[in-house]
Formats: C-alpha cells, structure tokens, sequence
C-alpha cells in the first residue's frame, strides 16, 4: 500500500496575476511531484496542493523566494490516513 | 467484521469499502422490489459491474433523472453521500410531497460508484487515486481522468495528453468503459432529462460549459435554478458555494461529463463540488458524510423539482 508519512498539502490564495500565472506553470511542472488537489483558478481562490516529502523544502523554497505566501493545510498526510484507516476499522468492529 | 443485516443498520456515518456498497445496493432493492431495482449498465476495465440503482414507480422509459458520485475515486465523501442519497430516496418517497410527486411521474438512476476500479484501488493501494485502473499503452503510468474523455471538446485546452498527468484525457473519446457505459445508456434511455454528476471538493455547483466560452442557450434559467439551489443547500448549515458555468466557476476543462450530456439534450446538466472545510482536502473525516449529504439533499431536490415541473 503506497504511504504518504511526511506529505503536507499546501494552501496557497495567489495575490494577483503573476502569483497565478506563477501557480499555474507549476501545474505544469513535473519537477515537484505534485498533486494539486484544489486547481488554479483564480486571483484570490485558494489552491490545494499535495507536496511529497523529498520536494518539500525545494518548493517551499520555490515560493519564497517568488514572495509566495502559503499555509499548511495538511502537516502529515499519513497521520491523517491513518486515523481515517482506524475510524473505518473502529466503525466495522 | 459485522455486517449490516439491512440498509437501517449501515453505518452512513462511515467511509465503506466497495464491497460493502455493492452489498447495500443489494439490500436496498431486496427491501423495496417495488421501488428500487438496480441495472448494470456494463463492466469496469477490470470487471466490476457499473451499478445504477434505478428508482421507479412504473411506467415505461419515463421521463428521468440521472446521478452519479465518485466518478474521481478519491472523493470518498461522494460515493459515501450517494449511498446516503439512495437510502434517503426510499424512506421519503410516501412521506415527503415534492420526492413522491417527482417519483410518480418520473424515474430517478443513481451511479453510487461510477469508478469502481479507481475506488477499489484508492481503498486496497492508493488513497488518492483518482483516475481509472486501464494502462496506458506505451506508458508505465495507469488511468485516464474519466471526467476529461467525453466527447464534448475531446482533447481541448483543459485537459492533459501525458498519461502520467491526473488530468489526462485518454486515447479518444469514450476510451473508458466507464464512461461508454454510461453513454450508451444515456442514448438508449433517451428521456433523461436532468443529469448530475458529483465531486468533492471546493463547494460548488456549475452548469455547461467547461470546454467553450459560449454560453449555453439555457444559461439564464440554470443560473437562476442553481442560484435557488445553493441558497436552498446553504440554509441547513449555512456552507456557501459559488455557482455558474464551469469555465467562469474554475477554468477551462474540456472532455467533462456535463458539456457532453448538454450537447445530448440534456438542459438540465449540473456537477457539484461538495464541502470543504479547507482542513482536510479528499480525507473529509466520516463525520462530515451526513452533514455534507444533508445539505447537498437540498440541493438537489431543487434540481429535481425544477426539472419535474419544467418538462421540455
């Protein structure tokens, strides 16, 4: 079964048209390994992007260095799957 | 593990694998032979039956109302808020005026697990899974987004042609069974006349069209009944959605299920989004199943009933 232990998702509300022209070449960009959950809408619109463990300090870096404000949404996407998994098998029991 | 011995005692406040659905698909239409009865409309790539509950008070090829939910495997809180739906169905037709009143003049087909393959996986090997299970020729990466191979602007701006990308369209048009069952049943049945499909999550509901810039020549009346329905979903619990076409709502996405139904005929084409706490993304905890169902319930009742009592 694939895990995802240190996976964090990322909002990210672009501030204006180069922050959004800047997120949408990232959803294009394969170097991250991205999985944008919530795409690339708008000027203000929230984007939710899921960031594997080995792309996350170069991403985070990518950000700030283009002044790029961003929050954590998810801080460990596994922790989080593993408490759905034992929700499901509490529930069944 | 217990079992459910019938759909009063399925847990709707949890996440069930697609075993267990399948089984209250069963128990449903053994509970209400006269109401309920469910129709395979094909197979997945790897062999699952492509279920639809169909929910009838007789007649012959009635006018109708389609659903679908989890067409994208991951969004769990759509196949779990179908099941909801369906159970819903059964127990309001007799007691709530506007379900009855639908029901008796019109049928109603639910696709609880339009994925099947994609949902099996997300549960056995990968929880965010979303595409379908079909490989990809000459490419090691699996799947096709089924909700970019209808052939409504096929291979258009909004869509991917690397196989390896989540957005991917396929090969051609209706290259998924998936998605060709639901066609050929769509054009066989050939009075459905409100088709909506259901995902999660951003909290919103869009009509046609997501590949072209041109408004739909219904345009005005889908604004305004989506309009009521939002208002009509947000009143239980106050969750806000934005409304409007898809290409003004998210961006351009061609191949989309509903720009597909709408060139059909189909005017009264709508996709959800469903709730989003803005904490959790696609692992809504269970406990937000109900409330998430609940509210969309509203919803959709508003589509249903304008679509009742507007026929065309």
């Amino acid at each position: 079964k694939e895990t995802f232990e240190g996976h964090q998702v990322f909002r990210i509300v672009p501030k204006d048209d180069v922050q959004l022209s800047l997120l949408k070449d990232l959803e294009d960009m394969f170097e991250f390994q991205l999985d944008f959950w919530k795409d690339v809408t708008g000027v203000g619109t929230p984007v939710d992007v899921r960031v594997p463990l080995d792309s996350l300090e170069s991403f985070k870096s990518h950000l700030e260095t283009r002044d790029v404000d961003y929050s954590i949404m998810i801080e460990d996407l596994q922790a989080v799957l593993d408490q759905e998994q034992e929700e499901m098998d509490s529930a069944a029991r | 593990f217990a079992q459910p011995r019938n759909t009063d005692s399925y847990d709707y406040y949890n996440y069930h694998t697609i075993s267990e659905i399948y089984r209250f698909q069963d128990m449903l239409v053994a509970e209400n032979p006269n109401l309920v009865s469910k129709v395979v409309i094909g197979q997945s790539y790897e062999g699952r039956p492509l279920n639809v509950l169909k929910f009838s008070t007789g007649g012959t090829n009635r006018r109708a109302i389609w659903i679908d939910t989890g067409i994208h495997s991951r969004e769990w809180v759509t196949q779990a808020s179908g099941t909801w739906f369906a159970k819903k169905i059964v127990t309001d037709y007799g007691r709530d005026a506007a379900l009855t009143a639908i029901l008796d003049n019109m049928d109603i087909f639910l696709e609880i697990v339009t994925n099947p393959d994609g949902f099996y996986y997300s549960h056995t090997r990968n929880r965010m899974w979303r595409k379908t299970r079909k490989p990809n020729r000459g490419s090691s990466c699996i799947g096709v987004d089924p909700n970019r191979n209808w052939d409504a602007g096929f291979g258009g701006p909004g869509a991917s042609s690397s196989p390896c990308s989540e957005t991917y369209h396929g090969p051609s048009a209706h290259s998924e069974s998936e998605v060709k069952s639901i066609v050929d049943f769509v054009k066989s049945h050939g009075n459905i006349k409100a088709f909506i499909s259901i995902h999660a999550y951003s909290q919103m509901l869009m009509y046609p069209y997501g590949y072209t810039r041109t408004a739909v020549k219904d345009q005005a009346e889908l604004h305004a009944v989506a309009q009521r329905a939002v208002s009509n979903l947000a009143s239980l619990y106050g969750t806000r959605y934005r409304y409007g076409s898809i290409i003004n709502v998210i961006y351009q996405a061609s191949g989309g299920t509903i720009d597909w139904t709408y060139n059909q005929g189909i005017k009264y084409s709508y996709t959800f989004e469903l709730r989003d706490t803005g904490r959790y993304g696609f692992v809504l905890p269970a406990s937000q199943i109900v409330p998430t169902a609940r509210e969309t319930w509203l919803a959709l009742m508003t589509l249903m009933d304008h679509t009742f009592k507007n026929p065309y």
